[in-house]
């Protein structure tokens, strides 16, 4: 455990929360892509199989039953409590576009052809994947509010954490794990475009708005 | 590389 491996967990945790106090307070989920959020707690669903089979440590386990609990209650909101201000309209990317591709590459490429090992690489692969409906929906729509621009500014941060813990893991005890790394560097890319809105429209106090 | 189900990031 590292500096850029904690500060890449609290990142992502503080997303999580960021999206729930949004969707709660507001008592709406207008802007939010519930697909993103299927995809994600598909993502934890399938990458944390191991938590009844393989102890890490105590935090790794309380992170892991946090995380799913809030991509479950995140698509209980969206889905259920608040149905009625779901955007539906505009969350309109074809999920099969995704899926088919993550699945073939699940079984191409991975560490060994286990039940358990497969459903973790396509959780990885995935993930890198899941914030596409999001965004494919602000361009849609060609806004967002602020506070889901913080959420996506963490989201995005959590995994560009990760490459640096990556880079330092590998200086530090040799270890890499190069399916991790390659979709976590395309998962960071992915980000950039609304990092470079982020830093220059929200954080100077304008809302997230595209030509 | 991480041997068969030894993953211990998030």
């Amino acid at each position: 455990m590292n500096v850029f491996r904690i500060l890449g967990d609290l990142s992502h945790l503080l997303a999580m929360f960021l999206l729930l106090v949004k969707i709660w307070r507001s008592k709406s989920c207008a802007g939010i892509s519930g697909k993103s959020q299927i995809l994600f707690a598909l993502v934890f669903t399938t990458r944390y199989l191991d938590l009844f089979s393989n102890f890490i440590s105590i935090y790794n386990t309380v992170m892991k039953v946090v995380f799913l609990l809030c991509a479950y209650v995140t698509v209980y909101m969206i889905y259920w409590k608040f149905r009625k201000t779901f955007d539906i309209e505009n969350d309109t990317f074809r999920l099969e576009f995704l899926l088919v591709p993550v699945i073939g590459l699940s079984f191409l490429v991975n560490y060994s052809y286990t039940p358990t090992e497969v459903l973790w690489t396509f959780s990885i692969y995935l993930e890198s994947v899941a914030i596409l409906p999001q965004l494919f929906m602000i361009s849609k729509t060609g806004e967002a509010e602020t506070i889901t621009t913080h959420y996506l500014f963490f989201l995005g941060l959590y995994r560009a954490l990760y490459l640096a813990n990556w880079i330092w893991r590998y200086q530090t005890e040799n270890f890499y794990d190069q399916i991790s790394v390659v979709s976590g560097v395309v998962q960071t890319i992915f980000y950039c475009d609304f990092f470079y809105l982020y830093v220059t429209k929200v954080l100077k106090g304008k809302k997230l708005s595209l030509p | 590389v991480p041997t068969d189900g030894d993953h211990d990031e998030l």
